[in-house]
């Protein structure tokens, strides 16, 4: 299926820090 | 020995990879020399990277777009899969550059990114921000204006999460229509 995020998910990421 | 979930370091790939251009108006350039490629994305963790490290609308100089496409399709009516689409435009009075203009980008770009308009989400060209002294305008671009069962349901979708009231009327317009238009505005094949 598709990945589908909605807001609250996506909100939750803003200002984690991501390992890269 | 401690494992290490890999929720804790993979990052959350989305759908479709993502481009942001910028464009600034400089009128001794033509109008795509004044398009710039800033940065591309595929995952929620590089997309904040990039919000996050932007001007936001706002912020920019009247005559500034930001357009968000998907990897492949250029922000301009000539590519191949905008030549026979059209828009949902949101026009902003100057009021709402302070009180909306912002959160309806945001609002735009995580329905793009988080694929908000379900099956018909793979209609979605792109969106465009266009900061203007006359007033502001966002549009979500998509490839045929032959499609009404997608393109109405983008334009509830879309109306409903920006929070524009019901009785606010927002149009669709090709960009056949937008490109030879005589007046100040283009005919709305939808609303």
């Amino acid at each position: 299926g598709k990945r589908q995020y909605n807001r609250v998910f996506l909100l939750g990421f803003q200002f984690i820090p991501a390992c890269i | 020995q401690k494992v290490i979930s890999p929720e804790s370091y993979i990052k959350h790939p989305l759908q479709n990879k993502w481009a942001l251009w910028f464009f600034k108006n400089d009128k001794s350039k033509t109008w795509q020399a004044n398009l710039r490629l800033i940065s591309k994305f595929d995952t929620v963790e590089d997309f904040w990277a990039l919000y996050n490290h932007i001007q936001l609308p706002s912020d920019l100089m009247s005559g500034c777009d930001y357009s968000l496409f998907k990897d492949g399709i250029e922000p301009m009516w000539e590519d191949g899969r905008n030549r026979k689409g059209g828009r949902w435009l949101i026009t902003l009075s100057k009021q709402q550059r302070r009180a909306d203009l912002d959160r309806f980008w945001l609002e735009t770009l995580m329905c793009l990114v988080g694929e908000g308009f379900d099956e018909h989400s793979d209609d979605v060209c792109g969106a465009v921000i266009n900061v203007r002294a006359k007033g502001d305008k966002i549009a979500v671009w998509t490839t045929d204006y032959e499609n009404k069962d997608a393109i109405t349901h983008i334009g509830q979708v879309y109306k409903e999460r920006l929070g524009v009231p019901p009785k606010v009327i927002i149009g669709y317009q090709s960009h056949a229509d937008t490109a030879t238009k005589s007046g100040s505005s283009t005919k709305n094949k939808f609303v």
